[in-house]
């Protein structure tokens, strides 16, 4: 563990809580893309069901099982209890475009031909695209409330510690995982833009909006 | 070494 990989994990965590407070709150999920919270349940699902049979520590365990439940409850809060406020009009982004090659390429690119790492493949390659659908909600609506800016930036901010993260561990363990951080650039650059426009209008007080 | 990395992160 480093202080990267810890403040990334942190960032994760606080992603999710305010993910958590602004449907509670606001006692809707407006402006959250359902298939993007879809997609995080069956990343996190794929990747942490390890809890089973590979221990790391307590650490790791709790997160897992914080990561999984959290992302289950999201799901049963857009799909049952704020149901009327989810509009799966605006949230047409085509998820088996990201499922297919995620699969496919989880059966090429993998550390041993076997269930449980295939599995884990694909949960790094899909948790890597699985914004897309959200991002582009957000490119459709054109703008968005700040807290739900608030949650993209700490999901943003998560994966972008994860590079110094694997810079830092490559030199002082000699540890490089070439999928999960050719993956972990993919799935940082997809916030660049957002980025750009998070820093330059809605921490300077002004509504997050896209130029037309 | 062990090809297969130890998966340690979240």
């Amino acid at each position: 563990m480093n202080l990267f990989r810890l403040l990334g994990d942190l960032s994760h965590l606080a992603s999710i809580l305010v993910l958590l407070h602004k449907i509670q709150t606001s006692r809707s999920c407006r402006g959250i893309s359902f298939k993007t919270q879809a997609l995080y349940v069956a990343v996190f699902v794929a990747r942490y069901l390890d809890l089973f049979w590979r221990y790391i520590s307590l650490y790791n365990s709790a997160m897992k099982v914080f990561f999984i439940g959290s992302s289950c409850y999201i799901l049963y809060l857009m799909k049952y209890r704020y149901r009327p406020t989810n509009d799966p009009s605006i949230d047409t982004f085509r998820i088996e475009y990201l499922l297919v090659p995620c699969a496919i390429l989880s059966l090429i690119f993998n550390y041993n031909f076997m269930p449980t790492e295939i599995l884990w493949s694909f949960s790094i390659f899909l948790e890597s695209v699985a914004i897309l659908p959200q991002l582009f909600m957000l490119q459709r609506t054109g703008e968005a409330e700040a807290i739900t800016t608030h949650y993209l930036a700490a999901l943003g901010i998560y994966r972008a510690l994860y590079i110094p993260n694997w810079i830092y561990r490559y030199f002082t363990e000699g540890v490089i995982d070439p999928i999960a951080v050719t993956a972990g650039i993919v799935q940082t650059g997809l916030y660049l833009d957002f980025f750009y426009v998070y820093f330059t209008k809605v921490l300077q007080g002004q509504k997050f909006e896209l130029p037309a | 070494g062990n090809p297969v990395p130890q998966h340690d992160e979240l």
